[in-house]
């Protein structure tokens, strides 16, 4: 990487978009430079706000061949995509696109969320690198645009303006991984996504998949930058988004996108003022309807109504039997609820009322023992379904022999 | 299918003028009379961005160079400025 010192004296930043190409909405183009510029944001101390007239740290406009008094010109289709100034006062930070490119917000023409990135960093000081796998490497190159698009490169660069994220808090904490089969996991919140069922820790998710053998463990940021850690419920809609809820805030996901205008008050899905967190949520995709937990309470909203059921909150006690107290996690499969409190993993057939099975949290992990083992899992769904069985059923014969001969002992020493 | 890259260095040779003069300050001076010099420099200009992307460093118009130089890009130059 190579970069212009000292960037910008402030961390808190402008910017302004002077104009709108036509190749795209208003709304996908303000999603494509929000996320470019949430990119570094995510690695650094450096925060930005929209800003919609005046002068802004970072004015972003695109423009044709020969175009204001910009030193540089653009040279018509293909070519050169984009150009940005280091920063300082003036075309400082300033960020131009070649309105003669076909920008897309996917992988079409030219992606602008990742030539978005790219000119970003110049505005915050980077120049280019010639580590290919880089952001900053000077040529096009079209990535996955739902990946997180630093390299290692990018990150050191950026970093050695700016400094990284700051702490958290005073007493620095050392950030904690989740082991998989440690037999007291928790989870944070669980979710379907398509053919796949996410568990959240922390800043971490697994990720397992109904068809084929493999468990994922992958930073959540990986995914979705913009997301907080310590997410506390999550559940994929009928409509293949998922919402995930923090606090009194919930975000929406589609595919790996978080979609603009998010996150939003939990409020505004019909919940009363005094709730300030959900613990657990799990649509029921048979009828519709997604159950939200809250303490010792149940609130039921419909999917096709978009409100939340009369007659709600409900006891969780009452309304799953068995169930009892608050709920830290769940989700359905095959028709099937599976719920998480602490490091137990409760079954329910919804339709007969009742606890079907009771597990470890990690049975979904195929862990061969002993549990405390992190990484020496593999997945396929049925093994997964009878493993947690299958102990119980040889911890059984083993204390059923071990009782025999106990027996069989004090009855021959008498 | 796209047509097949012309690889004929003396045709492509103004791209890779125009491609070095934009992104390496590469200044041809126009008189007949320093023709060598010229050459000498768009050599040490070739030499350097085949440097900077990785390239095998020949100071020739080769295949991969011209490739580099034909993919989109960003308008910020490598060096210099």
């Amino acid at each position: 990487y190579g970069y212009t010192l000292p960037g910008w004296r402030r961390h808190n930043l402008t910017y302004r978009i002077v104009n709108y190409t036509p190749d795209m909405s208003r709304a996908d183009v303000d999603e494509a430079i929000r996320n470019g510029l949430e990119v570094w944001s995510t690695v650094t101390p450096l925060t930005f706000t929209k800003t919609s007239r005046g002068i802004a740290d970072i004015m972003i406009a695109f423009r044709t061949r020969v175009h204001g008094r910009c030193p540089r010109y653009f040279d018509g289709p293909l070519g050169v995509l984009g150009h940005a100034f280091p920063p300082g006062l003036g075309l400082g930070g300033d960020t131009h696109f070649d309105e003669d490119e076909n920008w897309t917000k996917d992988g079409a023409g030219f992606n602008l969320f990742l030539v978005a990135a790219h000119e970003f960093g110049h505005a915050l000081g980077l120049s280019h690198s010639n580590d290919q796998t880089a952001l900053m490497f000077p040529n096009y190159v079209s990535l996955d645009p739902n990946k997180y698009p630093l390299s290692q490169d990018d990150i050191n660069g950026i970093q050695s303006i700016y400094g990284s994220l700051p702490k958290a808090s005073a007493k620095p904490k050392e950030p904690t991984v989740p082991h998989a089969c440690d037999p007291d996991l928790t989870f944070d919140a669980i979710t379907t996504l398509r053919r796949e069922v996410m568990f959240f820790k922390g800043r971490h998710v697994w990720r397992i998949y109904y068809d084929i053998t493999d468990v994922e463990f992958e930073l959540i940021s990986s995914f979705w930058p913009s997301l907080p850690m310590d997410i506390q419920a999550a559940y994929e809609n009928p409509k293949d988004k998922i919402l995930v809820f923090k606090d009194d805030n919930f975000w929406m996901i589609r595919g790996y996108a978080v979609l603009p205008d998010y996150p939003k008050p939990i409020h505004t899905l019909g919940f009363p003022r005094h709730v300030k967190k959900i613990d657990a949520a799990v649509c029921d995709h048979s009828i519709r309807k997604t159950y939200f937990f809250v303490g010792i309470w149940c609130w039921r909203f419909d999917e096709v109504t978009q409100t939340m059921d009369k007659g709600y909150p409900r006891r969780v006690v009452k309304y799953f039997p068995g169930i009892g107290l608050r709920v830290d996690a769940a989700f359905q499969h095959k028709g099937f609820f599976y719920f998480f409190r602490g490091s137990k993993q409760f079954e329910y057939d919804p339709k007969a009322r009742n606890i079907t099975r009771m597990m470890k949290t990690n049975t979904w992990f195929q862990c061969k023992e002993p549990l405390n083992s992190s990484s020496d899992f593999s997945v396929s769904e049925e093994e997964v379904h009878s493993g947690g069985v299958a102990m119980f059923y040889h911890k059984n014969v083993n204390l059923l022999i071990f009782s025999i001969v106990h027996v069989l002992k004090i009855t021959y020493s008498y | 299918f796209p047509t097949a890259r012309n690889m004929d260095p003396e045709e492509n040779m103004p791209l890779a003028q125009a491609y070095l003069s934009q992104f390496y300050s590469l200044e041809i001076e126009g008189s007949h009379l320093v023709q060598s010099k010229n050459r000498s420099l768009l050599d040490s200009k070739m030499r350097e961005m085949q440097a900077f992307f990785g390239l095998t460093v020949t100071g020739q118009l080769d295949s991969n160079t011209l490739a580099i130089m034909t993919t989109p890009r960003c308008g910020v130059p490598d060096v210099g400025q």
